[in-house]
């Protein structure tokens, strides 16, 4: 996951 | 219903208009718009009945294993009307011959034979979201832990599919099943994509932002 971090950060945050 | 609402607004390529109009500016234009997309598919799979119900991992797994055909699905239903022409957006459609210049002769090819298949089919709005949500859930991800959660969602739009077919067009039983066997084309089409961009990236030179480098590299 650390090399997909801004995948991570978009799912994770909301719309 | 609840996906024509899930669906995003379009995006516009808006190619500079202070660089000439040249094969790097066509790549630059194509690059840019392609992160913004993966952006919006992105907030758009959330909104994809089930899909939140994954885990993160396995949102993760499946959107990059999906992304580009997700995307390629889009730019073949936004072609539709135009043969032989490439809609990646209403300000940016390439023809035969820009694509030549711009080296994406195997690409447009690729998804022009596609955007024919979908016209002879005449698919219309309604069946393309289905199929583009199913398309999400077909992930072959061998990453994905919960195999059985994403074949449940896939299930479920399945079972739309059908009934959707079946209120609209009783006359035609194979309907719902010649859209799902435009699914091969559509992962071979965005595999020609996969191998265009990689080739984009390592020739170097054209930028490319982060995202959609991430993804490329996934």
């Amino acid at each position: 996951q650390e090399k997909h971090k801004i995948l991570h950060k978009l799912l994770q945050n909301g719309n | 219903s609840h996906l024509l609402v899930a669906e995003p607004e379009k995006l516009f390529a808006m190619p500079d208009p202070l660089q000439p109009d040249t094969a790097q500016r066509t790549l630059t234009t194509l690059c840019d718009l392609a992160d913004r997309e993966l952006v919006v598919i992105i907030g758009w799979a959330k909104h994809i009945p089930g899909f939140l119900s994954l885990s993160l991992a396995d949102q993760m797994s499946v959107l990059q294993s999906v992304w580009l055909e997700v995307l390629v699905l889009g730019v073949a239903y936004r072609s539709l009307g135009c043969e032989d022409e490439v809609v990646f957006a209403e300000d940016f459609v390439l023809d035969e011959e820009m694509s030549r210049v711009a080296g994406l002769t195997e690409l447009n090819a690729a998804i022009s034979q596609l955007a024919r298949r979908f016209r002879a089919l005449n698919v219309d709005r309604e069946e393309f979201v289905m199929l583009k949500a199913i398309a999400l859930t077909n992930s072959d991800s061998v990453y994905i832990e919960d195999m059985e959660a994403v074949q449940k969602l896939r299930d479920l739009l399945h079972q739309a599919l059908l009934e959707l077919e079946c209120q609209r067009r009783p006359d035609d039983p194979q309907r719902a099943g010649r859209l799902l066997l435009t699914l091969p084309l559509l992962r071979q089409t965005a595999g020609r994509a996969l191998n265009t961009f990689y080739s984009i990236k390592t020739r170097g030179g054209v930028p490319m932002h982060k995202l959609f480098l991430e993804m490329l590299e996934a």
